[in-house]
């Protein structure tokens, strides 16, 4: 990409990152994930998508489209929500390990 | 470790996922409304904004609960790793002010299609494209993302590394068709919304708020202009009784546009300028082709002058492989502006050496007919949209190949009708050569049949 790509680059990399949201004790449910943007390093703050947060939501959806709601805090999930957050190579820290994939994509000849 | 290839694709390896709290979950007011004009009452049946993972059978609920979540986000706080001393802070992120970046300006997104299925592979992935609308917060561009981007980010050339939008919907259907657009929540407001819940939900939070990215650049409260480059204010909004399509002024009191649009000469039609929004000049259909013609065209003369719209400079050569830009009204017609699509001149077809037929990359969808290509660099108009395509076997539409006729076709009859009057250069175009029409009904031309000798 050209030059003027640069700062946005580092910018996406730098700030990219993926969210995935569990029920503690059911890893075998498996999991909702999805991208975020850190906002913040150190400490953390990361800004994420709320579609992955609606299993969990004590009073369901429908709390999402109530009038005049812009905001919910972080209790109005159930206690046994977990959350995880990965991000690329940014820090000399020891080597990660990542998730193992789940089979369900493939590239087909085309 | 990850993919147990032994190997690290994407360079150092991931760090590994770090535990995080969910401090509030927020949403955009203006971006709720904005989506509920655009995509709600009866536009609602339309649209469908499914985000699943290929393998995913998606219920109705679950299509419920992600059109209800679409609009909302989630500020999480991350835990402190053993060694977040020596963690490096990165450079800061900055946040593009709301409505500081130009509709066809070029944007990256940065998100990791199926989330965290595979981020050895799929960890910020980017995809380019332009920011293609905007109504208030909601953002619409055409770079092409895939479910599990959502929340991504999408950043700005100019301020150059900004933080423009998340991404709020990354596949848009309507009416069964993908559209080629990705709904976007602009960070802005979004980050305002979330220093104010903040506040009001953790009074001790304050040290927290500070720590969300600032806006750069401009003083608040500039008025929000629309920033589209000049060359796509010639768009019009062409009305035609029920009928709406695109038009593109041609000339103070001339608009161009599909003759399927405006079929019947001197129908009264209205067209709707892009800037300034809501004038809207009466004219009349002073030319239409044939329906046996290729050329879909119809000439609209004006009752008044265009005032304060550019004129396009029509293009003399073609380049295939040259970035192009679309202009129109589709997929919203008049609840929104003109709509920005981006892509690359893919194909110039040409008979006895005179192109005749333009082929793009660019999204464009039913409402863009009549509408303007545009040489992204230059601004020089190089055509006008005819149609994309449609497999008539499987009914599929493919926004991203369209026809546009050439403005080298039309440009000198355009001119001599416009500084006289006469029509008997657009009378032409009902003339126009059998392979020209062969082309045109996308069939391959019959080979020069051999000659008999007897």
């Amino acid at each position: 990409m050209g030059r003027q790509w640069g700062p946005s680059m580092r910018s996406a990399e730098q700030a990219g990152c993926v969210v995935s949201a569990s029920r503690a004790g059911q890893p075998d449910v498996g999991s909702w994930s999805c991208s975020g943007v850190i906002l913040s390093r150190n400490p953390g703050l990361v800004l994420c998508h709320g579609g992955i947060f609606t299993p969990f939501l004590r009073a369901g959806s429908g709390a999402l489209t109530e009038a005049c709601v812009a905001f919910l805090p972080g209790d109005s999930c159930t206690d046994d929500l977990r959350l995880h957050v990965q991000w690329g190579p940014t820090a000399a820290t020891p080597a990660g390990r990542a998730e193992q994939g789940r089979p369900g994509l493939c590239t087909p000849q085309c | 470790a990850g993919l147990g290839l032994g190997l690290q694709p994407r360079g150092r390896p991931l760090q590994p996922p770090r535990p995080a709290e969910l401090l509030l979950l927020l949403s955009c007011p203006a971006f709720r409304a904005h989506f509920a004009r655009l995509f709600g009452a009866e536009a609602a049946e339309q649209w469908h904004f499914v985000s699943a993972a290929p393998d995913d059978e998606v219920s109705e609920e679950e299509e419920e609960d992600q059109l209800r979540a679409l609009g909302w986000f989630a500020l999480l706080r991350v835990r402190r790793g053993a060694d977040a001393e020596g963690e490096e802070r990165g450079p800061a992120l900055a946040v593009a002010p709301l409505g500081s970046v130009a509709k066809g300006a070029p944007l990256l997104a940065c998100g990791s299609p199926f989330g965290a299925f595979c981020p050895d592979i799929f960890l910020n992935t980017l995809s380019r494209g332009v920011l293609s609308n905007a109504a208030g917060p909601l953002l619409l561009t055409d770079a092409r993302c895939l479910p599990g981007t959502e929340g991504g980010g999408v950043f700005a050339a100019r301020p150059a590394g900004a933080l423009v939008a998340l991404v709020a919907a990354p596949l848009c259907w309507k009416a069964r068709e993908w559209v080629g657009l990705t709904l976007l929540c602009a960070a802005a407001p979004l980050l305002q919304a979330a220093r104010a819940a903040l506040v009001r939900l953790h009074p001790d939070s304050a040290a927290l708020a500070a720590l969300l990215p600032p806006e750069v650049g401009t003083p608040r409260g500039l008025p929000l202009r629309d920033l589209a480059p000049p060359w796509a204010s010639a768009a019009v909004l062409v009305e035609c009784g029920s009928v709406w399509g695109s038009g593109v002024a041609v000339a103070s009191r001339l608009v161009v546009t599909c003759r399927h649009v405006a079929p019947r000469e001197s129908a009264r039609v209205l067209v709707h300028l892009a800037t300034p929004k809501s004038v809207a000049i009466w004219g009349r259909v002073t030319f239409a082709t044939q329906e046996t013609s290729p050329y879909d065209i119809a000439v609209v003369s004006l009752e008044e002058d265009l005032d304060g719209v550019p004129m396009p400079v029509p293009a003399e050569h073609f380049h295939e492989g040259e970035p192009v830009s679309v202009v129109g009204f589709g997929v919203f017609g008049q609840a929104c502006g003109p709509l920005v699509t981006s892509g690359i001149l893919s194909a110039v077809v040409q008979v006895d050496d005179a192109p005749v037929m333009l082929q793009t990359t660019c999204a464009v969808h039913g409402g863009s007919s009549g509408g303007p290509l545009f040489s992204t660099h230059s601004g020089d108009l190089l055509g006008i949209v005819a149609s994309n395509t449609r497999d008539n076997s499987t009914g599929a539409t493919y926004p991203h190949l369209n026809f546009s006729i050439p403005v080298t076709v039309l440009q000198p009859a355009l001119q001599q009708y416009s500084q006289t009057g006469d029509l008997c250069g657009l009378q032409e175009l009902d003339r126009a050569t059998e392979p020209v029409k062969v082309v045109w009904r996308l069939q391959r031309p019959l080979p020069n049949a051999p000659q008999s000798k007897l």
